[in-house]
């Protein structure tokens, strides 16, 4: 069971707060809002109401004493980052923060934040791609600048034919992963493996993946 | 080429729409706030201030006209709904609607968006999950209740070891799909490759291989 504390509970925070609680660990919630800590205090294993510029009350916390802690407050940059530096010097083990635009996050990088994430930038170009990919594929995960996973509804080109038959690896560099089926799933099928309509495969592939699979029909 | 509508240009909406341009599209973005129209403009094939909840607006552009439309406002759940209420009646072909609660998101579902997104709420849960597994684990994705593709680092009891000496699918059922080494990536190597420090695994897992890694040591 770990330690977390999280500080600043917006969309993003709540969930990690919430996420971490769930899966058994303990956290310490920390809000400049008092609805903010009530509304959560039920939920976590402790709920206090501070402003985490506030370097007195900052001290006053053992931070070194937590596995993570979590600044995810990211509208105000300069609490962000006022905060995320003096958790370094309090000695914290590891430390993620939430970050505004691409420059907050460099300026996190060099002051040492752990881990820096942008939750609303990440989903955006997630969604353009998405958007722009034949609704056949429902989501991928960049690997490499020219391969990724992929999860696409099986072509109608591939219902009764088996992965032998296909050839897929050989034909257009497109390694079947997994294959979901409702609820079963098939990992890493042999080359008899035969596909039905509905049928969700989890693939790699070259970034036009798109083109082939409108090709194959 | 596609033709896309953003509509609210917060860090999540010009992510998409800065995303959807780079890729060749065209955009239109909309805003009720002439400063983030003013710095969007050179951005996108055109930028248009106003309120999205003026109807006889909505009326004015051609909504089904486009390959899908973004609901990117999500404070105020109100505008949220009654655009993409609007949207529905207007015939757009597919709605990407941005959702600041679960509750909202369920709205959302039951008046006909295509596709709910929430972005802070989603990078929580993953961010919780890549806290509490041991550092190893870099990123993680869900594919059923049992299994998830992980992507971590070679742990030391695999360098210098080949895949097919590891016997790692029979022994534990990680199914290695691809190995990062620097800027080179082998796809579903074959039995003999084998294992350098540095490597960065991609594997098909149980959901404890947290557990299994360190056993391996
Ligand atoms: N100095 C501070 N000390 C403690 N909490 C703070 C401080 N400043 C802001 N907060 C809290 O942090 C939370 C998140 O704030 P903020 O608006 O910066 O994040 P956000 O990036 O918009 O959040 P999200 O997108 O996750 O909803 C709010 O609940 C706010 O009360
Ligand atoms: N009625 C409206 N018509 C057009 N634009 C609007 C309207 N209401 C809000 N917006 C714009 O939508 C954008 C995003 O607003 P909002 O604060 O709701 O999103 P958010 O969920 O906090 O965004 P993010 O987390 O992506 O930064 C802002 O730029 C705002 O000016």
């Amino acid at each position: 069971m770990g330690q977390y504390a999280v500080i600043g509970l917006g969309r993003f925070g709540e969930s990690v707060a919430r996420s971490l609680m769930a899966m058994g660990h303990e956290v310490l919630a920390i809000d400049i809002s008092e609805e903010k800590i009530q509304e959560i205090a039920d939920f976590v294993t402790e709920a206090v109401r501070a402003d985490a510029k506030n370097e007195e009350f900052l001290r006053s916390m053992d931070m070194a004493g937590f596995d993570a802690v979590v600044v995810s407050m990211a509208q105000d940059i300069e609490a962000n980052i006022l905060v995320t530096m003096q958790l370094k010097g309090l000695g914290a083990k590891y430390i993620v923060a939430k970050a505004q635009s691409q420059l907050h996050g460099e300026v996190l990088e060099r002051i040492g934040a752990d881990k820096i994430i942008h939750p609303e930038w990440d989903m955006g170009e997630r969604i353009a791609h998405l958007l722009t990919s034949s609704r056949s594929i429902m989501d991928y995960i960049e690997l490499s600048p020219h391969y990724s996973i992929f999860e696409f509804l099986s072509p109608q080109g591939f219902h009764g034919q088996s992965l032998g038959q296909l050839d897929l690896r050989a034909k257009y560099s497109i390694s079947v992963l997994a294959v979901k089926r409702g609820e079963e799933i098939f990992i890493a099928p042999g080359g008899d493996f035969t596909f039905y309509e509905g049928d969700i495969i989890i693939a790699i592939g070259p970034k036009d993946i798109e083109g082939t699979l409108s090709q194959i029909g």
